[in-house]
C-alpha cells in the first residue's frame, strides 16, 4: 500500500565467520 | 646494527569458504525507511520530515507532506511546536552514505513491488572518500586516504557496496488486525562486497509499519 513504511530490522545472522 | 627485520614466516591463512549465515550472539537493530508512491514505486530514504503546507488564504489548514529533499523544507512549516517555534518531525534510517543526486533527493529508487510475497531491492555504494565511510579517519595517517607525507591522495579506506533486500513474507496472517495492511513482516538481507574475500551476508527479521499514508514525496507545494 502507498505510504511511508518504517521498518525495524533485527539482524540475527552473518557470514562468513 | 640494531635493525630487526621481520623473519616470521606466515604459516596460517584464513581459508574460510563459509557462505552460510550463522547466528550472532546479540541481535543488531536499526531502522529502515521505505516510501511507496501512488504508482507502486519504492524508494529507500535516508531521512524524511513530516511537514505541513502553509494555511490557505481562507484559513483552511495546509495539507501534510513528506519531505526527503531538504531544499524543499523552506516551502513548508513544521507540524509540532517546540516552545514558540514550529518544528518538523523527522524519521531517519541507518546510514546509507548517498552521493550526488541521491544525496540531494534523500532517496534511492528500489526495484520490485512492496507487497506480500515480493521483495524490494537496492544497491547502495559507500565511497572510499565518503565522510561517512566508517573506515575513513580524517586525522589518522594510516586511514586518511593520503600518502605518509599527507600530500597525495592514496586510497586507504575501503570502498564497498551493499545489496539490500527487504523480502515481505507471503503469509502476513497474524493475531493483529493490522497484519498485512499496516504492518508487514519479512526478512532483511544485506550482501556487503569489498570488505572480505567473500561477500559478507547479513540477515535478520524486519517489521515494517505504515507510519504515513501519503503516496507522494517531496511535493513542491
Amino acid at each position: 500500500a502507498p505510504g511511508l513504511w518504517l521498518g525495524r530490522v533485527s539482524i540475527g545472522g552473518v557470514s562468513p565467520v | 646494527d640494531g635493525v630487526a627485520t621481520n623473519a616470521v614466516e606466515i604459516s596460517y591463512v584464513a581459508k574460510t569458504t563459509m557462505a552460510e549465515v550463522t547466528p550472532v550472539s546479540q541481535p543488531l537493530e536499526f531502522n529502515v525507511l521505505i516510501h511507496v508512491d501512488n504508482t507502486g514505486a519504492s524508494k529507500i530514504l535516508q531521512e524524511v520530515y513530516l511537514m505541513q503546507a502553509p494555511q490557505s488564504a481562507n484559513g483552511a489548514p495546509g495539507s501534510f507532506v513528506l519531505i526527503s529533499d531538504r531544499r524543499n523544507l523552506a516551502n513548508f512549516q513544521g507540524t509540532a511546536m517546540k516552545g514558540r517555534e514550529r518544528s518538523g518531525r523527522r524519521l531517519s534510517s541507518m546510514v546509507l552514505g548517498l552521493n550526488g543526486a541521491a544525496r540531494t533527493n534523500g532517496y534511492l529508487a528500489m526495484s520490485g513491488q512492496f507487497k506480500a510475497g515480493n521483495a524490494v531491492t537496492v544497491t547502495v555504494g559507500m565511497d572510499s572518500q565518503s565522510p561517512l565511510n566508517p573506515f575513513y579517519h580524517k586525522y589518522h595517517p594510516d586511514h586518511d586516504n593520503l600518502t605518509a607525507d599527507f600530500k597525495v591522495y592514496q586510497e586507504e579506506a575501503y570502498g564497498f557496496s551493499r545489496d539490500i533486500t527487504v523480502a515481505l513474507n507471503a503469509d502476513q496472517d497474524g493475531a493483529g488486525s493490522k497484519d498485512g495492511s499496516e504492518v508487514m513482516k519479512g526478512t532483511y538481507t544485506e550482501v556487503i562486497r569489498g570488505l572480505h574475500r567473500l561477500p559478507i551476508q547479513v540477515t535478520g527479521q524486519v517489521e515494517m509499519v505504515r507510519v504515513s499514508t501519503l503516496g507522494v514525496i517531496n511535493p513542491t507545494t
